[in-house]
């Protein structure tokens, strides 16, 4: 009589086990020549959880020169990636996901209690048995740190030439087109003529790209509270650059761009709120520009009026207030220039004031950035590796 | 539940130190 033994397959363990020799096609597969889009239809940041994968398996051996020799292989090509892409908002923000989930797993995983309260049993059994790695979290956070400065500064650079146009230039509220006199659209249309660039951008230009980046951001998998420091970091420039730009030209300060100004900030506004970012500070960081708008569009006559303004703009420098109304332009015959008079009361009522004294804003700064520990809910046994990675070499232990 | 484990603090460079040790350096140049 024939029997047949069945063998059962053991359970996969969520660890991944190569020969060492392979090490350099896990990270040139993995991310040198990584392309987000290849893995887009998959589980978020999978490269930072089969990597993880690999490195608890190394663990499991206990054989430590092969954690180093990883972890130190995958820091160096994520360091060459982003320098090769340093203008290539995915792929930077690929690497950001991918690295700060790569650095939330170590933690996750560390067997360390504190980062182990949301864990499911099943997660706890897969902490790493015989290394600690702390040492390396510290350079991936600092990695990461590096990765988000770079997300941002690629960011700003995209967003910079649309920012004056769109914030100050372009005319989205259609009843105002015919406001301004004839001269100052003239000199506009002709200058983009004689440029030979595009026309200038719209409001509606500007909210999309913001719109790009963020679901790019969202669609890497990067945890939503440094997708809203970028967002917060980007208002903050949209502020500085328009508001430096309002300091620093005649034909802006009007009653008519202060309505304009007004009507985008609440765009911008509505736009953080559609995407759930309101909470984010962003519009904070637009306080001065919002007062700038204001200021072009109260009364700048009476002694009330001075003393209004006063009250109303704690954003703005006593330098950019009086900047402001020495430029205000009437563009009618109900619009009236400023008085010398009425701006000497403003100076003499907030020359007490105690402030940074300086005319234009600091367009290079940046809020330092936080990265909160995001545990996962996945459970490494579950993950699927698609074929597509050509990591065949790969075994599942 | 079981004593937790003693693992064993892997030393590693900082980053700082890696880009000094210049192992960043694009290694392509023949």
């Amino acid at each position: 009589r024939q029997v047949t033994v069945q063998r059962k397959e053991k359970d996969f363990e969520g660890m991944l086990e190569y020969y060492k020799e392979d090490e350099a096609l896990l990270v040139k597969n993995l991310v040198t020549d990584m392309k987000p889009n290849v893995v887009s239809a998959t589980v978020p940041c999978l490269p930072a959880y089969i990597l993880f994968m690999c490195i608890r398996h190394a663990d499991y051996i206990n054989d430590d020169q092969k954690v180093h020799s990883l972890l130190t292989s995958t820091i160096n090509a994520i360091k060459k990636v982003l320098k090769k892409n340093n203008d290539d908002f995915e792929m930077t923000s690929f690497w950001l996901a991918n690295t700060s989930r790569l650095l939330h797993c170590l933690k996750q995983y560390s067997g360390d209690e504190a980062f182990m309260t949301q864990n499911s049993a099943k997660q706890n059994e897969h902490c790493l048995k015989n290394f600690d790695l702390a040492e390396y979290r510290q350079v991936l956070s600092d990695l990461s740190i590096q990765i988000y400065q770079q997300l941002v500064r690629v960011a700003e650079a995209i967003m910079q030439p649309m920012i004056v146009s769109s914030m100050l230039e372009s005319e989205s509220i259609p009843s105002l087109a015919g406001v301004k006199p004839m001269g100052y659209r003239n000199r506009t249309s002709s200058f983009d003529c004689e440029d030979g660039g595009p026309a200038g951008y719209t409001l509606e230009a500007l909210i999309r790209q913001l719109g790009q980046f963020y679901t790019t951001m969202a669609d890497h998998g990067l945890d939503p509270e440094i997708g809203e420091q970028v967002v917060r970091q980007l208002f903050y420039s949209i502020n500085a650059v328009t508001l430096n730009n309002l300091l620093l030209r005649k034909d802006v300060c009007s009653w008519s761009t202060g309505m304009q100004l007004r009507y985008n900030i609440s765009q911008l506004e509505e736009w953080l709120r559609g995407k759930n970012l309101h909470q984010s500070g962003a519009i904070a960081t637009m306080e001065p520009l919002i007062q700038a708008a204001q200021l072009l569009q109260v009364k700048k006559k009476t002694s009330q009026d001075a003393e209004a303004i006063c009250s109303l703009c704690t954003a703005l420098s006593l330098q950019q207030i009086v900047k402001i109304l020495n430029l205000y332009t009437p563009l009618n015959e109900f619009e009236e220039r400023v008085t010398v008079s009425f701006i000497r009361d403003i100076q003499n009522r907030l020359q007490d004031r105690i402030e940074i004294n300086q005319l234009l804003v600091d367009t290079k700064h940046t809020f330092p950035v936080l990265f909160p520990y995001t545990p996962s809910a996945l459970s490494l046994e579950t993950l699927h590796i698609p074929a597509s990675l050509n990591l065949d070499f790969l075994t599942r232990v | 539940r079981p004593p937790s484990r003693i693992r064993v603090l892997l030393k590693a460079p900082t980053l700082a130190e890696m880009e000094e040790m210049n192992i960043f350096e694009d290694d392509e140049s023949p």
